[in-house]
C-alpha cells in the first residue's frame, strides 16, 4: 500500500 | 477517505458540473474568466502526473480524469467554440497570470516535500491552485452583476477547499504520521481569498438579491 506521504488526495 | 474529503471532492465536482451546465445551457461564458480556467488546467496537469504511474483507487483515477478532461474541455470551449467564444469578456479578463505561474513555480523549486520532478510539480500545482481564482474574482468585480450559475460555480469552487481543510484536521488527529503543511497552508490561503466573495454571496442569498461585488 502507498505510504501516507503518497498523494492519495485529489 | 473520510466524509470531509468526500464532501470536498463532491463539492468540487458540483462546481465543475455547474460551470459545464452554464456554458452548455446558455451557450455563453460571460462572466467566466478563461485565465482562471487555464490556470486550473495547469493545476490538474501538474498535480496528476502520477495518473498512470501510481494507481491509488478507481475513484481517484476516475476523478483525476474528470477534472483534467473538464478543465481542458472548458478552456477549448471558451477559446474555439464558435458560439461560446463570442461571449467571452476578453477586454475584462486581463489578469497577467504568468506572474502567478512564475512565482508559484519558483516557490515550488524552493519549498517542496522532496526534490523530484513529480514532487516539485505537485507543490507547484498546490501553490497555483491557491491563487488560480484571482482572475475570476477580478472579472466578477469588473463585470458587476453576476449571473446565478457563475455565482454558484465560484461558491462551490471555494467551498470544496474548506472541506479539505476539515479533512486535513481530521487526518492530523487520526493518522499518527500525517502532515501536509504545503497543502494545509495553501488551502488556508486559497479559502481566505474567497472570504469576501462568500460574504457578498451570503448577503445576496439572505436578501434574496442579485449577487453584487463592489467594484
Amino acid at each position: 500500500a502507498k505510504t501516507d506521504s503518497a498523494k492519495d488526495e485529489l | 477517505m473520510n466524509i470531509f474529503r468526500l464532501a470536498g471532492d463532491m463539492t468540487h465536482l458540483i462546481s465543475v458540473l455547474v460551470l459545464l451546465l452554464k456554458i452548455y445551457a446558455t451557450k455563453s461564458c460571460s462572466g467566466i474568466s478563461l485565465k482562471t480556467q487555464e490556470l486550473y488546467a495547469m493545476v490538474f496537469l501538474a498535480r496528476y502526473l502520477d495518473l498512470f504511474s501510481d494507481f491509488i483507487s478507481l475513484y481517484n483515477t476516475v476523478m483525476k480524469l474528470v477534472f483534467i478532461g473538464s478543465s481542458l474541455a472548458i478552456v477549448w470551449c471558451m477559446r474555439y467554440h464558435r458560439v461560446v467564444r463570442r461571449s467571452y469578456d476578453r477586454e475584462l479578463d486581463t489578469f497577467r497570470y504568468w506572474i502567478l505561474v512564475g512565482a508559484c513555480f519558483t516557490l515550488a523549486l524552493v519549498l517542496h516535500e522532496k526534490f523530484s520532478f513529480q514532487e516539485v510539480f505537485w507543490a507547484f500545482s498546490i501553490y497555483l491552485e491557491a491563487v488560480a481564482i484571482l482572475p475570476q474574482l477580478v472579472l466578477l468585480q469588473r463585470s458587476g452583476n453576476v449571473d446565478n450559475l457563475t455565482g454558484q460555480y465560484v461558491f462551490f469552487l471555494g467551498a470544496y477547499r474548506a472541506f479539505y481543510i476539515l479533512n486535513w484536521i481530521y487526518r492530523y488527529l487520526t493518522e499518527p504520521r500525517f502532515t501536509r503543511w504545503i497543502s494545509c497552508v495553501s488551502g488556508l490561503v486559497q479559502t481566505a481569498l474567497y472570504a469576501d466573495f462568500f460574504y457578498y454571496y451570503f448577503i445576496s442569498w439572505k436578501n434574496n438579491a442579485k449577487l453584487q461585488l463592489p467594484a
